[in-house]
């Protein structure tokens, strides 16, 4: 991606590496090795080159699977691709053609994925002549590997299917990679008939990290997917770059995002039309007004700007829907729900898209008189806008349904208008009759931010080679931020603080997770306790773990997992909270520092200092919630508590629910 | 996909994988029919259904089934859980 990991700190704003980069201290990632599981790759893009690479590492175990498709070839940087269609096939219950016997990506998805994870450096890259930079994976030289899962729909049918899903996530641990990257969600589902928990169960149990998205359901709280512990969850938010372009109109100039790579020629200003009085005879205003294919009557737009209002079609088919009647323009406004979340699209004509409330005051215009005119301005890239980052309207929401005493998601990262590398046998829109062909695209998602994670991991996998799935989490978790770009906390994207709910830990800061200072490490054993505490039998459990297993006598308490972040749930008598961390640097004594109480809620924490001779030593603590007496009973309420040596800051956010 | 179109399809989950990769591999599938033989009642029917075995991490296999069938083969001791291929979308 280009700008992302700017932001992130990874390079300076003219490109150049500085010696303290995350990634140079974990040499770009290399020896690490990256699974996508997704629709597959475009190999012959240049993310996946593999100049600096060396031979493969004598223990990948993969293989490149191209009997349908001998045009696809692997190499040093793209290891290993494989595809699992039986799965869909039996969902879709037709015959399969030769494209979806291929790991090749025919989307477009998997390829900005993949490259986002585990990308080598392209210098140039660019979306349609906007975010000039040179794009890189987060482990620009790890190894990457790409497990094909999702296929085109068929009559409304999903994409990407439980049976494919399972068999990659078997195939990847078998082949030797490091880091499992899934961008699928489906509604969260018990853990033990949930393919992606399955599968990442038995992926941690053989030291796989795995990183999923937390799905693109939000702003509504409860909707957050991939919610089992021992999966790394993660939300989007925006990073510092927009791409804004402009409505003039009647004196007003309104502000919208827009990734057009034509503009309307000239000074003069176009006549301006509302799509829902530009029905075509046939069509419904209603189909109009959402600029439907066919719904325009090429008569009333020709040579006009027509105003949509979005909903009922992809937002960037609408422009489409214009330019077929021969409109010269779009402009999409947003409705009601969508308020002033704007987005910045590849529209195939001139377009910018704006929020709810300039585009009523641009239709109350239209509406005023019978020769409304205006004009929209060419985008351009602007770096360094604040607040940033903000959280992604769409972006799944806690609370976790599955286990309120999870917080889920996990951390979040950059998931808005990301441009990374693109499939040269899909257009940028996806859609069938968008015959562009580009190198680089923007999308925006959940997906797009979960590889951005999957690639910090692989540096730290690079560095910590023996560090556990779980330790690796905690070091991303425990070192993100609650602040943004100005130091203040993280918004929504209606500009209200945002929460954990949002955000879980907080956004990902690369540098400080590669030296986290204390771990919170999780072994298999302590995920099969927490199960029992669950309920789940101990047969089940004995059956996954291979061998005789035992529920504890004395069960745990869900709560007491020893995760990075604290959730105490239905809380009314004192309850105290146990944690277990182990020093990953050098002898220190670290301090607690409650940084943030839940409302109502007073927390302490036992004993409030650590000390640690050596490396690798492991301390317990306990955190203590009381309701405050005085206080009035709340629903759910957030806070933090801080360890500290002085040099690292080791936080974990807390989430408490009171009872009543 | 002929047998798809007519059945839904399942995924039965058996747990962990108890010996080597290769070992598992030669005997696994063998199991699986078995497994879902005793079921069925008839051994290949078992073969016909099942598309998938997964049998170097994970135990369990995908094969398309009647829903009573699947609830059956869900009551069988070895079994962990019986749960829909269910779809999901990129997000």
């Amino acid at each position: 991606t280009t700008r992302s990991w700017q932001f992130m700190g990874l390079e300076r704003a003219d490109g150049e590496v500085p010696q303290w980069s995350a990634w140079e201290v974990a040499r770009y990632g290399e020896d690490a090795i990256i699974g996508n599981l997704d629709s597959g790759v475009w190999p012959e893009s240049l993310s996946f080159n593999d100049g600096e690479l060396g031979p493969i590492p004598d223990n990948w175990k993969g293989i490149c699977q191209n009997e349908h498709d001998k045009t696809f070839q692997c190499n040093s940087k793209l290891v290993g691709a494989r595809y699992f269609n039986k799965g869909y096939a039996a969902a879709i219950g037709l015959p399969l053609n030769d494209t979806q016997k291929t790991p090749r990506d025919d989307n477009g998805h998997g390829t900005h994925t993949l490259a986002t994870a585990g990308g080598s450096a392209v210098r140039g890259a660019a979306a349609f002549g906007y975010g000039n930079g040179t794009a890189r994976g987060g482990s620009p030289r790890a190894r990457v590997a790409a497990y094909r899962v999702c296929y085109p729909p068929v009559n409304g049918s999903d994409e990407c299917y439980d049976a494919d899903i399972l068999a990659a996530f078997e195939a990847a641990i078998a082949d030797g990679v490091h880091v499992i990257s899934a961008s699928v969600g489906a509604d969260p589902n018990d853990y033990l008939e949930d393919a992606v928990a399955i599968g990442s169960l038995h992926a941690v149990k053989a030291g796989v990290t795995v990183v999923c998205s937390a799905s693109n359901y939000g702003p509504d709280p409860g909707t957050v997917t991939n919610v089992a512990p021992w999966i790394l969850t993660v939300a989007a938010s925006t990073t510092d770059r927009a791409f804004p372009a402009h409505v003039v109109f009647n004196r007003t100039r309104a502000e919208g995002q827009s990734l057009s790579a034509t503009w309307l020629r000239g000074r003069g200003f176009y006549l301006m039309i509302s799509a829902a009085d530009a029905a075509a005879p046939s069509r419904s205003p209603a189909d109009a007004q959402v600029c439907s294919l066919g719904a325009l009557d090429a008569e009333k737009v020709m040579g006009k700007i027509v105003v949509c209002v979005r909903g009922g079609s992809p937002r960037v088919e609408k422009g489409e829907a214009v330019s077929r009647a021969g409109g010269a323009g779009m402009i999409l406004v947003n409705d009601e729900a969508s308020g002033h979340d704007v987005i910045a699209d590849p529209h195939v004509i001139p377009a910018v898209h704006i929020s709810y409330a300039d585009g009523l005051a641009l239709l109350a215009y239209i509406n005023s008189t019978k020769d409304a005119r205006g004009f929209i301005t060419k985008a351009k890239t602007v770096l360094g806008t604040t607040p940033s980052p903000v959280m992604a309207s769409f972006s799944s929401q806690g609370p976790n349904t599955v286990n309120p005493e999870i917080l889920k998601p996990d951390v979040t990262a950059p998931g808005v208008s990301v441009i990374a590398a693109w499939s040269g046998a899909a257009g940028p829109t996806g859609l069938p009759y968008d015959l562009r062909r580009v190198a680089f695209n923007t999308q925006t998602g959940t997906s797009m931010s979960c590889p951005h994670v999957s690639g910090v991991a692989g540096l730290i996998k690079t560095l910590h080679p023996d560090w556990s799935p779980a330790a690796i989490k905690s070091a991303i978790m425990t070192t993100a931020t609650e602040l943004d770009s100005e130091l203040k906390p993280i918004l929504n994207s209606s500009l209200s603080p945002a929460t954990p709910f949002s955000y879980g830990a907080g956004h990902v800061f690369p540098h400080r997770a590669l030296d986290p200072g204390l771990v919170y490490d999780i072994t298999a054993d302590d995920y099969l306790d927490f199960l029992c505490s669950l309920g789940y039998n101990a047969t089940s459990l004995e059956l996954f773990n291979e061998a005789p297993y035992r529920c504890p006598d004395d069960p745990l308490d869900p709560l007491d997992l020893n995760y990075p972040s604290i959730t105490v749930y239905d809380l009314a008598e004192p309850a105290a909270v146990r944690r277990r961390v182990r020093n990953v640097g050098p002898p220190a004594t670290y301090t607690a520092t409650v940084v943030r109480e839940p409302e109502g809620v007073q927390v302490t924490v036992t004993p409030a200092t650590l000390a640690f001779e050596s490396t690798g030593e492991v301390r317990d603590f306990w955190v203590k919630f009381a309701v405050r007496d005085a206080a009035p009973a709340v629903d759910y309420a957030f806070g933090a508590i801080v360890w500290s040596d002085g040099n690292h800051q080791v936080r974990s956010p807390l989430v408490v629910k009171t009872q009543g | 996909p002929a047998l798809a179109a007519t059945k839904p399809s399942y995924i039965v989950y058996l747990g962990g994988v108890g010996v080597s990769p290769e070992e598992a591999h030669r005997t696994a599938a063998e199991s699986h029919y078995d497994l879902l033989g005793s079921v069925l009642g008839d051994r290949e029917k078992a073969r016909d259904a099942i598309f998938y075995s997964y049998m170097r991490n994970i135990n369990g296999f995908a094969a398309g089934l009647e829903p009573e069938e699947a609830a059956a083969v869900a009551e069988h001791p070895a079994v962990v859980s019986v749960f829909p291929n269910r779809g999901r979308r990129l997000h």
